[in-house]
């Protein structure tokens, strides 16, 4: 089995040793085989090339390739770390142990950072809080006047920019998530601790890959 | 309550949730 699986992957643009990849995540070996018969399935679901496209991510996540969102594109784009259009599987890795339950929390401050300075200055500005206010009232047909948005975003604004700038740095960020842990609830994903049991037709196949 | 925007769009936005990547079995 073991034979079969090393056949496969060759073949596949991106690939990476598990051995690699397990030395640089929260993920053991079997677990880093487990990902890539997730991956595999994804990065086949639109275009059957061994690589994820964002349609492919738009499928998995909302069951529908055409749609966009830009929390979704923000996501593709920091998984995307070569920014070659397509997440390869050493990227999916990489970028999956920053969701893994032991990751360091300071890893999933910093992912979520990047993901909410939109335009990746290097600061999330409040122009990019209220675009991304706009972005989840669209997304859920919410209405909500001008104003009423405008004052969400001046008040959760000046408490997170303590230095009062007008602009949220790094350092204020991680103050305002210490001060509101649930900010960071989507960077850990439990399936990532039985990641192996989601795939069981696999772990009969790295046993003897780890024992080797 | 504080409304606090960034908890909004954490809780709301079904682009940023992954564990749907899981669901693909």
């Amino acid at each position: 089995m073991g034979c079969y699986h090393s056949k496969r992957t060759k073949e596949t643009p991106g690939y990476e040793e598990p051995t690699v990849l397990a030395a640089e995540t929260p993920f053991t070996v079997s677990e880093v085989e487990a990902l890539y018969e997730l991956f595999k399935k994804l990065s086949s679901s639109v275009i059957d090339d061994g690589l994820i496209h964002k349609e492919e991510l738009q499928l998995a996540l909302f069951r529908n390739k055409n749609r966009r969102n830009l929390f979704a594109d923000r996501i593709f784009d920091l998984f995307d770390v070569k920014r070659n259009g397509v997440i390869e599987f050493g990227e999916f890795v990489r970028s999956l142990g920053v969701f893994h339950p032991n990751a360091p929390v300071e890893d999933k401050i910093h992912f979520t950072f990047r993901l909410y300075d939109l335009r990746q200055t290097g600061f999330i500005e409040r122009e990019e809080l209220k675009e991304m206010v706009l972005a989840i009232l669209h997304e859920s047909d919410l209405l909500l006047s001008d104003d009423v948005v405008e004052t969400i975003v001046d008040k959760t604004f000046s408490d997170a920019d303590l230095k009062g700038d007008g602009k949220i740095d790094p350092e204020e960020w991680k103050e305002f998530v210490s001060k509101n842990p649930s900010l960071i609830k989507n960077m850990t994903l439990p399936y990532l601790k039985d990641i192996t049991l989601a795939f069981p037709s696999f772990v009969l196949s790295t046993e003897v890959e780890d024992s080797e | 309550r504080f409304f606090n925007a960034f908890e909004f769009i954490s809780s709301m936005s079904s682009g940023f949730d992954l564990s749907s990547l899981f669901e693909t079995k």
